[in-house]
């Protein structure tokens, strides 16, 4: 049971490290609170954004946690596709470049598994395959208005 | 495995029937403030029986049956059908068919979940889903300003996601 | 007491369904639990953006409660205003239409108050009287980079 | 009333001294994530006592002290000078300086306000703030992500706003 955790962890940590650097040029870690018996503690991150010193987790800004947790999702994502991911506005505390960054490696990740985005910004949106529009008419009614094609 | 197109009947602020087809590669949904965007993801998590009412913004499962002025079904119906050629969901069928029916009765109401059209419960749906690796804790879908909710669980609720990987 | 609480309610009611109208077309309310003895109970809050009908306000999307709670907040500003207001990305759900109505109600706003707003939506800072950019230097120091007039 | 200038001295990522002049009208604050907006906004919330450490993001008052790769000074300052010309805030003067500074000691940390440059108790500056409508709760700051608090709030919470302006 541990040799299986350690293997899956070690995995997913090598795959953390190379999806933070790719979004945020910084380094980041995952980092077991007990290496001997892994379940007896719990799992912390270490992320510095760009080259920044280590701080708490709770001291990063809004974007810096938003590309944490997608670093980690995406980490998990290489190692253990789930079928689909979807995500709901995951872009709206980053600034033009980050928005533009993390487009690209939805983009790139769509290779290996389906991805349907919710999201209001242009790098998101002209990055994917096509676009679902939806609005609302009269009674209160949502519709989709047809698919644009990129 | 991927999902092949999304029937909504009835739920939230679909109250015309609306099905959406989806690809194996990378969508968007977009569309002005309140135009049913995240509806559309609360229907994913509710067929999938990934989430509590709360996280679909209800307060009671009948709020997630259309309801407007005077127009008010007594129930509604959400299907994903799932293209499974590559045999990842644990059916030897080229198309998964999930879906969810809520019924509003007088003394309250019914929720049942279908498998290809055959009643099952939601424990045994999720006995297939996880073989399909998709987890009710659902940390593949981010619902709307939850995106650092990695952030801020604390750390032994995130190990625990390594825990359902390995 | 009850009759101070009544006056300034039933203004600050006045303003709300001004707002509220302004920022999102529709009709909304302020309501007392109890209106024989406001201490009693609590104040909730009808909305029906863009003429929708009446739900629980858990179910408004994030850019409608983001309207509504602007719409609460302004209102108070318009009945008494603080000196000075901060706000820090008011506009992240918000989409492109949305975010110009805000921008605008704000620049409103602005001749009976101070507003500093935090914002990385162009709407915002081109409806400004001034943008401060900040930026971060080596050795994790930020610095203001200087102010630009509209 | 408005705020004039923000002084900064070593407060969380201002390292070096910065002073930031305002205006009595529209001013908005821009830069790339993590530059260091938003601690604009946690150094008015902590120079007016208007929240507690876990509101900016930091576990102990200590953190909120500059603190990178071996510099490490042992005090942070945030002073706000206000225009008071027409006399909102209660004193008689044309500006009201109001500032706090944090020092790390041996044992733990001091944490003391001053009102023109006269050390004061939190309680009698907020006796000050508020009769400039300057309210702890402070519903006229929005941090980060906290736009809808408003609405998540309860409906005994949204009244007693009401009841603080009557
Ligand atoms: N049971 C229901 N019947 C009819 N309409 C409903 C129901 N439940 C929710 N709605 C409507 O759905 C709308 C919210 O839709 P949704 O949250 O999907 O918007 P959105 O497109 O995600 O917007 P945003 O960009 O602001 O996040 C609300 O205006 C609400 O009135
Ligand atoms: N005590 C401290 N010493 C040095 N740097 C600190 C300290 N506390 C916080 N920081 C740094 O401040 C940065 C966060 O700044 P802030 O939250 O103001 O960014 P922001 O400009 O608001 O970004 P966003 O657009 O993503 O919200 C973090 O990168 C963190 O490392
Ligand atoms: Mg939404
Ligand atoms: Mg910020």
């Amino acid at each position: 049971k541990k040799d299986t955790f350690m293997e899956n962890f070690l995995a997913i940590n090598a795959h953390f490290k190379d999806m933070f650097t790719r979004l945020s040029d910084g380094e980041g870690e995952l980092i077991l609170e007990n290496w001997e018996d892994p379940f007896a503690g719990g799992l912390t991150i270490k992320a510095e954004p760009s080259g920044k010193a280590i701080h708490h987790m709770e001291a990063l800004s809004g974007g810096e946690k938003s590309l944490t947790a997608l670093a980690f999702i995406l980490a998990i994502q290489k190692h253990r596709p789930s079928p689909f991911y979807v995500f709901d506005e995951i872009d709206m505390y980053l600034d033009g470049s980050n928005a533009e960054r993390v487009a690209k490696v939805i983009k790139d990740a769509s290779k290996d598994g389906q991805f349907i985005v919710v999201s209001l910004r242009k790098p998101m949106i002209e990055s994917a395959d096509r676009t679902i529009g939806v609005t609302m008419q009269e009674d209160n009614v949502s519709s989709v208005t047809g698919v644009m094609l990129n | 495995m991927h999902i092949k197109e999304i029937d909504l009947r009835n739920f939230k602020s679909f109250g015309k029937r609306v099905k959406i087809s989806f690809f194996d590669d990378f969508t968007t949904i977009s569309g002005p403030n309140g135009s049913g965007k995240s509806n559309i993801i609360d229907a994913i998590l509710f067929v999938l029986g990934l989430s509590s009412s709360k996280m679909m913004r209800a307060e009671r499962l009948t709020d997630l049956i259309y309801n407007v002025n005077g127009k008010n079904p007594d129930h509604a119906e959400v299907t994903i059908n799932f293209d499974n050629a590559d045999r990842e969901f644990p059916l030897d069928q080229d198309v998964v068919k999930v879906k969810r029916r809520i019924q509003r009765t007088e003394a309250g109401y019914y929720s049942n979940y279908y498998l290809n059209d055959r009643p099952c419960s939601l424990s045994e749906l999720r006995t297939y889903l996880s073989k399909s690796k998709i987890f009710p804790e659902g940390y593949n879908v981010v619902v709307q300003g939850d995106i650092t909710k990695t952030i801020s669980m604390s750390p032994i609720e995130r190990r625990k996601v390594i825990d359902e990987i390995a």
